[in-house]
């Protein structure tokens, strides 16, 4: 199913954001 | 742990809306480009998943939902 793969890209691209946001907020010197 | 998770959420919204109006656009979207590891492909994709209305901007509550959905993962 197209649209399975399609929200399934979303939520991971979804958590490198949000987990990137979460390393700004804790990751800097 | 859901009080946590709004107040981590709104933090990440901040995050966004550098100049506080409340809502995050395209562009402040693309501004995060040269701070976080990801391409502007990406970015942008983040930012239509968050926009569930799809009227190009994002509310503080459709950038919780989202948060909450990743969170729940």
């Amino acid at each position: 199913d197209p649209n399975m793969k399609a929200g399934a890209t979303s939520e991971g691209v979804l958590a490198n954001f949000f987990n990137s946001l979460l390393s700004k907020k804790t990751g800097s010197p | 742990p859901g009080l946590t998770m709004l107040g981590k959420a709104y933090e990440f919204f901040q995050i966004c809306d550098m100049e506080g109006k409340g809502f995050i656009t395209r562009q402040d979207m693309q501004r995060l480009h040269p701070e976080l590891p990801l391409s502007l492909e990406e970015l942008e994709k983040v930012f239509v998943t968050l926009d569930a209305d799809g009227n190009g901007s994002l509310t503080p509550k459709e950038f919780t939902t989202g948060f909450s959905e990743f969170f729940l993962l």
